[in-house]
């Protein structure tokens, strides 16, 4: 079940027990937490200095194009709702179906301090 | 803390609410 709306910002990372609420559910569910690459950064023309950034990625398959297509519009919507910027990359194959792959994070999330005697 | 890329309860309620969108659509 989806946590409610969050209020405020910046939003703070995950806690260790809502990540473990949310996502190992996630997990089950074909969600996986990738990073960023250099290689995707110098794509987007942002700098060196620019914080790698963890987030969630789903790769979704689809019969054809026309529910592709019909599903790229219901993300768009909910987006919107939810006020989220919207990344996809698409064209890429899953189980032999055309598939569209959905990252997802917090460009401007709040890190916890790291303790004094942390590395 | 310094803000910075990262997932947040925003991206789990994201990750969800996109699963049930999508749930009839998939293959």
């Amino acid at each position: 079940e989806a946590p409610p709306p969050v209020k405020g910002w910046p939003t703070p990372w995950l806690t260790q027990d809502e990540f473990n609420h949310y996502m190992l559910p996630l997990y089950e569910h074909n969600w996986r937490t990738t990073i960023e690459t250099q290689k995707q950064i110098q794509a987007e023309g942002t700098q060196s200095t620019h914080a790698l950034g963890t987030f969630l990625e789903k790769t979704f398959a689809f019969d054809d194009s026309r529910s592709c297509f019909a599903a790229l519009q219901s993300i768009h919507e909910l987006c919107e709702k939810e006020k989220h910027h919207c990344e996809w990359t698409g064209g890429g194959r899953l189980d032999g179906k055309n598939a569209v792959t959905i990252p997802v994070c917090t460009h401007t999330a709040m890190r916890p301090e790291w303790p004094e005697d942390g590395s | 803390g310094r803000k910075v890329p990262g997932i947040t309860l925003r991206d789990v309620r994201f990750a969800i609410l996109l699963d049930q969108t999508l749930a009839c659509q998939v293959s």
